[in-house]
């Protein structure tokens, strides 16, 4: 197996989130299947050498996505008072 | 915009382009 790192090299920049996105996608739809779509847009948003070393390591990644589980939660909360009010 | 705080996060779907933050918010 070639080290994450090798999945950017040739690839140019506006490339790099696509080719990140599409294999963590296919991590957290393990995890999470119903909101993977959203959780992967919310870690993208991250230094794309973060979202490497959650490709690499399994308990980051899980750190990060209960993370933006949490945020999500938060804003949708927030939404739902704002609908309320 | 409270518009774009709605649809937020954007959402990566395999194989469609990622716009990231523009594609909520042009």
């Amino acid at each position: 197996e070639s080290p994450a790192t090798s999945i950017l090299a040739p690839a140019p920049s506006g490339d790099q989130k696509q080719m990140l996105g599409e294999r963590l996608f296919c991590l957290i739809q393990t995890m999470l299947p119903s909101l993977a779509a959203k959780i992967t847009g919310m870690l993208l948003e991250l230094d794309n050498l973060d979202v490497l070393h959650m490709l690499e390591s399994p308990e980051f990644l899980r750190s990060k996505v209960d993370e933006a589980v949490a945020v999500l939660q938060d804003h949708e909360a927030k939404q739902v008072v704002h609908q309320v009010m | 915009s409270n518009g774009s705080s709605i649809n937020w996060p954007p959402e990566f779907h395999p194989g469609v382009p990622w716009k990231g933050l523009q594609s909520i918010d042009p």
